[in-house]
């Protein structure tokens, strides 16, 4: 464990208690794109398939329960709360993502480490995490000016995985055996398609001005 | 040591 990792993990724990606060507090997931979060409790449930068969550490295990738990209430607060339910923007919320899933998991077949379901699902929730973030990115354009919940959701995930880069980096000078490339260059495409929000946002912020997406 | 093939980030 590094610092940087730990930085990813933690900006990674804040971005999801910012939607459950915001969802809980405001009782409303208005400008939150739930395929995105479906996507996301994929992402967890597809990745942690070794959470009862390799024991890596009780931080480990603990977050990876939170990660699951959080991301599979953050979607049945949003698919079936009788009051949540009625600010979801689901006419705005139509990005077609069996796209991602499906080219997520044919490039997972392609590509991965071992070829083990394990390993091929490992894969494909790496893939998957990387393009998770776009209906929500959609939604936000389509939505126009961004609540600032909304906002903050987005950049915290973005913020992680940038530093699960430098962790990537930090581990490859450190340690010689540390090939992830996976990992690294899933990530990398994942932090880019933030970057243009991440622009709006510091705009936004330098201006003090509510986040204005071009549409 | 773990074997490398385990994934220890979350």
């Amino acid at each position: 464990m590094n610092i940087f990792r730990l930085a990813g993990d933690m900006t990674h724990l804040i971005s999801v208690l910012v939607l459950l606060l915001k969802i809980y507090a405001t009782k409303s997931c208005s400008g939150i794109s739930l395929k995105t979060q479906e996507l996301y409790a994929i992402v967890f449930v597809t990745r942690y398939l070794d959470l009862f068969t390799d024991f890596i550490s009780l931080y480990n295990t603990v977050m990876k329960l939170v990660f699951i738990g959080s991301s599979l209430a953050i979607v049945w607060c949003m698919r079936y709360h009788r009051v949540v339910r009625r600010s979801y923007d689901r006419e705005l919320d139509t990005f077609r993502y069996w796209i991602l899933l499906g080219v997520s998991f044919i490039l997972a077949l392609v590509l991965h480490e071992k070829f083990t379901l394990q390993e091929v699902f490992w894969a494909f929730s790496i893939y998957l995490e990387a393009v998770a973030i776009l209906p929500q990115l959609v939604l936000l354009q389509r939505s126009g000016n961004v609540d600032n919940l909304a906002g903050q959701y987005v950049f915290f995930l973005g913020a992680y995985r940038a530093f699960y880069i430098l962790n990537w980096i930090y581990r490859y000078l450190t340690e010689q055996r540390f090939t992830r490339w996976i990992s690294c260059v899933s990530g990398l495409v994942q932090t880019a398609l933030y970057a243009d929000f991440f622009y709006y946002y510091f705009i936004s912020w330098k201006n003090n001005a509510k986040l204005q997406l071009p549409a | 040591t773990r074997d490398q093939n385990v994934h220890d980030e979350l």
